[in-house]
């Protein structure tokens, strides 16, 4: 008996030509049979789903003979937020390991790509409105990502069902910003002296806002996602504290000594700039924490490992919706099978309603830019992130390991037969090596 | 597979597919039609992984006289 055709079915409008979003349908049901398998989704995004599914069920027996058992699937996300952050800033990335990156979110069904575009360190995101900030802020004018490689990133990832948020972190992670735009930073003084070092962006001048309401107006415009992430972790305080202004500018607003008070203030004004956009931000945890008004809405990241259940459940008990990545820093390296680790790690197992629950939309694993670049991107991600996947994707009963890591053994060799250099995740073997 | 679907019923019969005789096509009641070229490119993009590596490794290089 012979398959002969694989034929794919949208049931309502396709969105062929749609970006995804959060509420995008990635269900499908998958039916092979001879000699005619038949793929149904309601959109295009669960037709990338089955059509991945489909291609997993094809295998090759020991005759070299293509080979599909019948098979009857129904599938659905458990989460809609299942995403990779990358960090382009602490080192640059080419813009094809990005789009190899995609490749791989694909094949382990990811559909966010968190693009932590700036920081610190570099500024390659090239801006049309203020061209200084990459001119003056990438590492070289060659490291910078133009408009073009940026359209080039949204449209190959909306071709496999992935949205792109980028995230422009404010008011620290800046010191880039600063080269390119004057007066945003904040000057540091020494015993009253003022220093040549700039902190956070300085929050008690008009121009601040002026410039982030034209900036996140071009950035709303060039990605279409719903969501831009404005970071707001880490935020240092000694600059703001020894400058003259930023002290006449807390008496004046009577914010005492309290610099997360300040930092409230700013991060306000910079949420409202985004609403007035008609766009949602998302925040990292410390914004919660540190008592913003934050928009309903807005999406909380909870990122720090200690107790991250607890801040889960105090995220969803305020009613903001959260994502998970604190047990998801594959940064983070160990001998050994760390993936069962990531494996193991359930984001509703913190004490809170149902309607709490329901609040978790999903989560990350973040790959940081220290240590990596193009280099060893991709075996750092792969297969620790496939671990991730799975906890995002499948149903909550499926947790056994021995069971898993035969699946992601072979589907490490699946990912490494497609061009992706994913490391192994024991001893073993696969298939196609003696070919190679 | 991975990451594993919600249902999976797996029948022990099997079919054989190959690689000229085989097909990812639009159904006949799809809202989607060849001018989609997001599931255009899926479908080349699939149909490549399934035989891909077949295809470039179909046994050792053959050699032109001279």
């Amino acid at each position: 008996p012979q398959l002969q055709k694989l034929l794919v079915s949208i049931n309502l409008q396709s969105e062929c030509n749609s970006f995804p979003s959060l509420s995008s349908d990635e269900s499908y049901s998958l039916l092979v049979q001879e000699p005619v398998a038949l793929l149904k989704a309601n959109r295009v995004w669960g037709a990338l789903r089955g059509l991945e599914t489909f291609s997993q069920l094809v295998y090759q027996d020991s005759y070299g003979a293509f080979t599909i058992n019948e098979s009857s699937i129904a599938d659905s996300p458990r989460f809609p937020h299942r995403g990779i952050l990358i960090d382009t800033s602490r080192h640059y990335l080419p813009v094809k390991i990005i789009l190899k990156t995609l490749d791989a979110m694909a094949f382990n069904k990811f559909n966010v790509l968190h693009w932590h575009i700036v920081d610190d360190q570099s500024f390659p995101y090239q801006s049309t409105t203020f061209p200084e900030l990459s001119n003056k802020g990438s590492y070289s004018l060659s490291h910078v990502y133009s408009p073009n490689d940026v359209r080039t990133v949204l449209e190959y990832a909306r071709f496999r069902g992935i949205r792109v948020i980028p995230e422009f972190d404010t008011p620290g992670h800046t010191q880039s910003w600063g080269k390119g735009q004057k007066n945003l930073l904040t000057p540091c003084y020494n015993q009253k002296i003022r220093s040549q070092t700039f902190g956070p962006v300085d929050p008690s001048v008009n121009t601040t806002y002026a410039f982030f309401d034209t900036f996140f107006k071009e950035i709303s415009s060039v990605f279409p996602d719903q969501f831009i992430h404005l970071g707001g972790d880490e935020v240092e305080f000694q600059c703001w504290a020894s400058n003259p202004n930023i002290q006449n500018f807390m008496k004046k607003k009577g914010f005492g000594n309290d610099f997360r008070r300040l930092e409230s203030f700013y991060i306000k004004k910079i949420l409202d700039i985004i609403t007035s956009l008609k766009k949602n931000s998302i925040v990292w945890q410390e914004v919660f924490d540190d008592k913003v008004e934050l928009q309903p809405g807005t999406v909380v990241e909870v990122w720090k490992s200690e107790h991250y259940l607890n801040e889960l459940a105090q995220v969803t008990e305020s009613g903001f919706p959260a994502i998970l990545s604190a047990p998801w820093y594959l940064d983070l390296i160990s001998y050994g099978q760390d993936w069962r680790n990531y494996y193991k790690a359930e984001p509703l197992n913190f004490i809170g309603s149902e309607q709490q629950k329901q609040l978790v939309i999903g989560g990350e694993a973040c790959l940081w830019g220290e240590y990596v670049d193009a280099t060893n991107l991709i075996p750092r991600l792969w297969p620790r992130a496939s671990a991730v996947g799975e906890r995002l994707w499948s149903p909550k009963t499926i947790t056994d390991l021995e069971n898993a890591y035969s699946r992601l053994a072979v589907h490490r060799c699946r990912m490494v037969s497609r061009g992706i250099a994913a490391q192994p995740l024991f001893t073993g073997y696969c298939n196609y090596e003696n070919k190679m | 597979l991975w990451p594993f679907p919600r249902s999976v019923q797996m029948f022990p019969r099997l079919l054989y597919i190959s690689a000229e005789n085989f097909h990812i096509d639009h159904s006949p009641n799809s809202t989607a039609g060849p001018s989609c070229s997001l599931l255009q490119e899926a479908f080349r993009r699939y149909y490549n992984y399934v035989f891909g590596f077949y295809k470039r490794h179909p046994g050792p290089a053959k050699f032109q006289d001279q």
